[in-house]
């Protein structure tokens, strides 16, 4: 563990809990990409398939029952809550997801590591993560007012991976490990499809205005 | 890589 990955974990962590609370507290889901929830559910299931057969360490696991946990009860809040889910923007959140499980899982069946049933998993959940965020960011440009915590929340969610590039890059250095190119190369997709984003949640911090992407 | 790599990280 080194501090990169660690605060990657901690900055995921936090986005989970904005979201929560987003949730939570305003009782509502506006601005909310259901489908980016879905994906990252996914994500986690087919990811920490392991988790009842190899015991990495106490951190480890705790952190996969939270993302697995959480990810599940926000699907089932804006899909079952009665209230949270009147506020879900149905109509605005037409990408087309299915598309991105569908690609994804053929990526994954020609290039992962290693072709047995959980690598060629663990390379879906890595190329699904890295365009889940499609979704929840072309909802945004949709959305005209949305609400600071969840701009936070998509900031947190953003950092998380670009934290993780920094990890492979030091252990890269000091261990040796030269990581997985998989990694690698969703990671930095991932990242740089933020990169929009992370211009216009500069600008709005620092004009301190609500953050407005271009339509 | 022919050996499976740990999945150490989340």
């Amino acid at each position: 563990m080194n501090i990169f990955r660690f605060a990657g974990d901690m900055t995921h962590l936090v986005s989970v809990l904005l979201l929560l609370l987003k949730i939570y507290a305003t009782k509502s889901c506006s601005g909310i990409s259901l489908k980016t929830q879905e994906l990252y559910a996914l994500v986690f299931l087919t990811r920490y398939l392991d988790l009842f057969t190899d015991f990495i360490s106490i951190y480890n696991t705790v952190m996969k029952v939270i993302f697995i946990t959480s990810s599940l009860a926000i699907v089932w809040c804006m899909r079952a809550h009665p209230t949270v889910r009147r506020s879900y923007d149905r109509d605005q959140d037409t990408f087309r997801h299915h598309f991105l499980v569908l690609l994804s899982f053929i990526m994954a069946l020609f290039f992962p590591d290693l072709f047995t049933t959980r690598e060629v998993l663990w390379a879906f959940s890595i190329y699904l993560e890295a365009v889940a965020i499609l979704p929840q960011l072309v909802l945004l440009q949709r959305c005209r007012n949305v609400d600071n915590l969840t701009t936070h929340y998509i900031f947190f969610l953003g950092s998380y991976r670009a934290l993780y590039v920094l990890n492979w890059i030091y252990r890269y250095f000091t261990e040796k490990h030269a990581g997985r190119w998989i990694s690698w190369i969703s990671g930095l997709v991932q990242t740089v499809l933020y990169l929009d984003f992370f211009y216009y949640y500069f600008i709005s911090w620092k004009s301190s205005e609500k953050l407005r992407l271009p339509a | 890589s022919g050996e499976a790599l740990p999945h150490d990280e989340l």
